[in-house]
């Protein structure tokens, strides 16, 4: 009990606590996470993103951010801060870079709890969380330790992510937790268009918008949205 | 030990077991394993493929799989054919389609134990393993409970997908597996390309070959090598 009045104190300035979760990798959960996180800071919210993708923790790559966390009189991890976002990743817990770590279920709960407890956001308007991908333990974990006000549920055009996003939004309706809705992210072009609307109205939820696939973002200088107008748009109508 | 005995007979008839395993998932691992499979059944060779992937198992569906497997004399289970490809998944072991089954670390263990144990496959010359994304317990569980000739790592060339690709050939590589090479999928199109090479020269391994980004794809009534004969090639030149 202990430690979630620790965790309760520490997140206790954060007005929206706003989880990025998806089926399956590869959708493109963590560039829609940076990049509503940036299109939000980029409006005059004040913003944090937490990115506890265990297995692959890229926030802080896609955020350009190569320093270590400072810390603060009480000893807290003050989040380093990029594009007008505060950052803070369970990637500051692996080792190096180039190797990952095995995490098996007990130790996904420790070091995510720690996490929690000792990071100092301050105040936030918006707290956009990084989800692990799938239905396997690390993402239950996480939606077990953090108390959320809601999901965007990330899925690409193909018929087999379709029916993925189905599954894990099944599953996760079990734990009882709220859906905001559905993103379809790399929409019209090679994968095709249309699943998110279809699982949108299937599974009566909110569709949230689409993200267009699109060649600008293998510029990995910084979040697309800040680099193309037209991709701004795009997430601030999600928004 | 009774349990490694079984799973051996029962594995005993085959003559190369390659795993098709990627450090994130939505690169297109399932879509390669089943297009090796099909590939390889193609120019005569005996196959099988065993989709061990608990989060998504989507092979059943790629493969236009419906119904659920014979039991032999034995009680064994006769894998489904298609494309002449025998095919068996965890995802006979999910009560229903539409539900993802909450997977914890000991349970996945036992079902896929389970399932070696009691399947028939006979002779082949290849049994194509499509393994869980990532380096959470269910890839390293697996990896441990089936000893594979050789692991195919597939990496598609974006920037993010590179970096992830490198940490979990390093955490293989701990492992003591043999990994036999890199394929590049979704290359040459709007994800850009040579994040196979690079990664194959950086770790001193094999680039087996890469695979385009085509609409073709988006037909999933047959796997796609036996749709266009330019990716069949791509799929034949891998071998
Ligand atoms: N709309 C898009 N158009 C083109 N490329 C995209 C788009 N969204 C994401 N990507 C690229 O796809 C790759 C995978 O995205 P990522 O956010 O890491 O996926 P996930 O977090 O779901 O695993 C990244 O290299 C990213 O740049
Ligand atoms: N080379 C390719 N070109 C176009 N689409 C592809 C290609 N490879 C895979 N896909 C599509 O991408 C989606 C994800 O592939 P999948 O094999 O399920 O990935 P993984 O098993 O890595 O999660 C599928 O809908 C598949 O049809």
């Amino acid at each position: 009990f202990e430690q979630k009045r620790q965790i309760d104190s520490s997140l206790g300035g954060i007005k929206n606590k706003i989880g990025v979760y998806s089926g399956k990798g590869g959708v493109g959960k963590t560039t829609v996470a940076v990049n509503l996180s940036a299109a939000l800071a980029n409006s005059g919210h004040s913003v944090g993103i937490l990115d506890v993708d265990i297995d692959c923790p890229n926030v802080v790559r896609a955020m350009k951010i190569s320093e270590q966390p400072m810390l603060d009189e009480n000893k807290k991890m003050i989040p380093a801060e990029r594009f007008g976002v505060k950052v803070m990743s369970m990637a500051y817990f692996q080792e190096n870079e180039d190797e990952a770590t095995i995490w098996r279920g007990p130790m996904i709960h420790n070091a995510i709890n720690q996490m929690l407890q000792s990071t100092n956001w301050g105040e936030l308007d918006y707290l956009i969380v990084d989800l692990p991908p799938g239905t396997s333990d690390s993402p239950l974990t996480v939606m077990q330790t953090l108390t959320m006000d809601g999901f965007v549920v990330v899925t690409t055009p193909q018929e087999l992510a379709k029916i993925d996003a189905k599954r894990s939004i099944n599953m996760i309706k079990k734990l009882q937790v709220n859906v905001l809705g559905i993103v379809e992210n790399m929409s019209g072009g090679i994968f095709g268009s249309g699943a998110g609307t279809e699982i949108a109205n299937e599974l009566n939820l909110d569709f949230l918008g689409s993200i267009k696939l699109r060649q600008d973002y293998q510029d990995t200088s910084k979040p697309a949205s800040l680099l193309n107008n037209e991709i701004l748009n795009e997430y601030e109508s999600i928004i």
